[in-house]
Formats: structure tokens, sequence, C-alpha cells
């Protein structure tokens, strides 16, 4: 089983390749892709090593070879129907965020309790009554869903997702635990912008570079 | 010297310590801390030998006494001034959010280029004019920035960081490697919320709770 850590910069790495293509950068050192992901070269071959052996020309990787590998080992090469539950403030934000769609995750839908949203578009999507929020989701075939509600709201969303058996996978920017009711196996990640903070400070103080 | 991976789960029980002493509990296992953050109890108590031992009542830890130390650890007992440099949808949304308060980091202040912008109050901050940054961020101390303009704006933005001697952290929303011209040691996070989508797809197909 591959460490958590490691899937991390594995996204990283390959967030960092898309961008390097997108330039028309055909070749990449593991130096250079560690300068731009801010780890170190050793790091860099020792993470690619978990996969297997990777192609490396004398002077490094082919970029194209090497996000396709990347896509493959994160499941990445499939299109992802994303949604975001509460298309306030920070969901709003994140339904205009280019960089989903640039990595293949779609938001198609956006849900909100507010009358004066619904109905209203923001980015690609338009903002649902979160009363029709099962049939939407199978409707569009929604397999992610963002949270961003007040954490007053998140019971009422827990029991939501419980039921929804289409979604798998929840990016949680409210912040307290989400537990949810069901047996099917649902990956769930924590955001919260506050602990980046802290980890800023603790480099800051170490007088690190990260 | 103690791995990032480390910091960032430490970051991780901090910001859960708060929210249960918020509830008033008292002490905590290291099961229970395993269960909030997505970790395993071995994990935490690896972890948390890194920084010398914590006293264990028979149950658990006691809630005030390992956050103080936590706090310690990541330098976070002091409070620490931020900017958001952009007041643009992600800027005003991570304006707002209250958990930066809440852990000790105070949004003192915006900055944007757009005039219809300037002088707006977000959260409890004013938005300022780009053009008095160095003035603003000496007058309020300010050691933080946050990140939050278009792409095209970012040259501007590191001209203006590598000059500003009081910035020591960067919190980096922009989709681009950022390089400042400066000897000073000025820590970076980048944060890149379609990486975490990536991660989200590798665990759903591994079918792992995370
Ligand atoms: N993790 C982080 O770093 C971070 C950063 C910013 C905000 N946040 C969190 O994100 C959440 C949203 O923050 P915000 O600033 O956008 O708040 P907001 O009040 O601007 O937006 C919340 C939206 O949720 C909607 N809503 C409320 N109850 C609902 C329900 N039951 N079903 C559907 N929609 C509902 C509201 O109508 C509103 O549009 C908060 O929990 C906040 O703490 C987290
Ligand atoms: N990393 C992530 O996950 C993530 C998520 C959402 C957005 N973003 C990024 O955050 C950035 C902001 O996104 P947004 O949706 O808020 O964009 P936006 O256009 O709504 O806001 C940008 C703001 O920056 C201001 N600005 C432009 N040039 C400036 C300059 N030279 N000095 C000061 N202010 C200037 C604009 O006036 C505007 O208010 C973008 O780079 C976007 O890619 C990243």
């Amino acid at each position: 089983n591959v460490p958590l850590a490691t899937v991390e910069r594995v996204a990283k790495y390959l967030r960092c390749l898309n961008r390097l293509r997108e330039k028309g950068i055909k070749v990449v050192s593991s130096k250079e892709l560690a300068e731009h992901t801010r780890t170190s070269p050793e790091q860099v071959r020792k993470d690619l090593s978990y996969f297997g052996r990777f192609g490396k020309t004398g002077t490094g990787y082919d970029t194209q070879k090497l996000s396709r590998k990347l896509e493959r080992i994160l499941k990445a090469q499939r299109k992802w129907n994303v949604c975001i539950i509460g298309a306030g403030s920070l969901g709003s934000a994140l339904a205009r965020y280019q960089g989903f769609k640039d990595t293949g995750y779609n938001v198609v839908a956006l849900f909100d309790s507010d009358p004066e949203k619904i109905g209203e578009k923001m980015g690609q999507a338009e903002v649902y009554d979160i009363e029709n929020f099962k049939d939407v989701v199978k409707k569009k075939d929604i397999k992610m869903a963002i949270l961003a509600v007040p954490k007053e709201s998140i019971e009422e969303i827990e029991e939501l997702l419980s039921k929804a058996n289409n979604i798998r996978g929840i990016l949680n920017f409210v912040p307290v635990t989400i537990k949810l009711k069901t047996r099917r196996k649902v990956a769930i990640i924590d955001v919260d912008l506050a602990q980046k903070l802290y980890i800023l400070s603790y480099l800051i103080k170490r007088g690190r570079e990260m």
C-alpha cells in the first residue's frame, strides 16, 4: 500500500506536469520537478519508484509519458462529474476555478437552500434546489461532492449524502468531522486552510524554505 | 528534523483539539483523535513521540495541556497578522472564514487593483489599494500573505513581495510556482484544490476510507 503522503506528492507532480506541457516543455529532470513542487530530487525519484520503472532519457523524464502514467496511477484518466453543496462565497469561488476543469473534474451543479440563489449560473454550472439533490445527482451522474455549507447545516447534508448512492467521494471544507450512516465506502478528504497557516508559522520559525 | 507530513498532521490534531475544547471535552484518547483526523492511533502516538513525552492519563490526553504543547511546537502561540492579495471571489471568501481568527491568524487587510473594490469591508478587514502595499504591511506588522490574484498578475506581486521585508510566509493559491528575488528566507506553501480531487479519485478507486 502506497503512503498517503506519497499519493499527495504524486498529485502535485501531475499538476506540475500539466502546466509544463501547456508551455510546450517536452522533457523535465527530477531536479526541475522537485523545484516546481518544493520537494527534493531524491523524494521525486523515491515516490515514482513505488509505481515501477519510469523511462528516463539522458536528461530527464518525457513529460507526456510521465503524465499519462501518473494519471493512470491516480485513476484520473476518466472524467468525473462533481457538485458543490452550498453556493455561498466559498462555493461560488470554487465553481469559477479553472483548475478543476483543466484536470478533468467538471463542476456540473451547485446546490443551495436559498431561493435567491437557485437558478443562478456560477462558472459553467447552475444552482439547483437542495430538495432535488437526489434526482439531479442521479441524472448528471455526479460521483463527487464538495461541501461548502455553514456548520449548522451539516447534519441535514450528512443525511442526504448517506442516501445518495452515486456519491463516492467528498471534499469537505466545513470545519467539523463528517460521519455518514451508510455501508458503502466513501472517500472523505477534509480541507482546513487554517491548518495551512499553522504549518506556515512552523516553517517561518524554522527558517525553512518549504 | 521533523518530516513535513508529520507537521501537517500535528496541525490537524491541533485544529481538532481546538474544536473538542470548544465543546468542553477535557480528555481525548489517541483512538478518538485518530478518528477525528482520519489517521490511526499508532500514527497519532508516533507523530507526538517526535516532540517528547506527552502526559497521558489512564484514558487519554488532557486536551488543554496537549493543545498548549502543540501550539508551542507549531509556534502558533503568538498572534499573526495576515493579508490577502486579490479581493475577488476567492479572496473575499477567505476574508470571511472564521477559522483563521479561531486559530490566532488575523486577516487585517486585503489588497486589490480594482478601484471598485478599494475601501470595501470584507470580513473584519478593509480592502486597500495595492499601490500602498509596502506602507500598510509595515504599519499593520503583517507577516503573512495569502495570494488570490489571477495568473497574469503574478509577476507584479512577486516584485512587491520580494521588496516587502516584513513578509515571512506566503500561502499561494495561484496555480504557478512563485519565485521571489530576495535573500531573506520566506516560507511558501502552494495550495491547489484540484490536486485534492486527484487524491480523492485515487482513494475512491482503491475503495479506501480516508
Ligand atoms: N476550510 C476552509 O479553509 C474554509 C475556508 C472558507 C470557508 N469555509 C467554510 O465553508 C463553509 C461555507 O462558507 P461561506 O463563507 O461560503 O459561507 P456562506 O454563508 O457565504 O455560504 C453558505 C451557503 O450555504 C447555503 N446553505 C445553508 N444551509 C444549506 C443547506 N441545508 N443546504 C444547502 N445549502 C445551504 C447558504 O444558503 C449559503 O449560500 C463554512 O462552513 C465555512 O466555515 C472553510
Ligand atoms: N488553488 C485553488 O484551488 C484555487 C481555487 C480557486 C481560485 N484559485 C486561484 O485564485 C486566483 C483568484 O481567483 P478568483 O476566482 O478569486 O479570481 P477573481 O478574478 O474573482 O479575483 C481576482 C482579484 O484580483 C485582483 N487583481 C488583479 N490583478 C491584481 C494586482 N496586480 N494586484 C492586486 N489585485 C489584483 C482583481 O481585481 C480581482 O479582484 C486565481 O489565480 C485562481 O486560479 C485557486
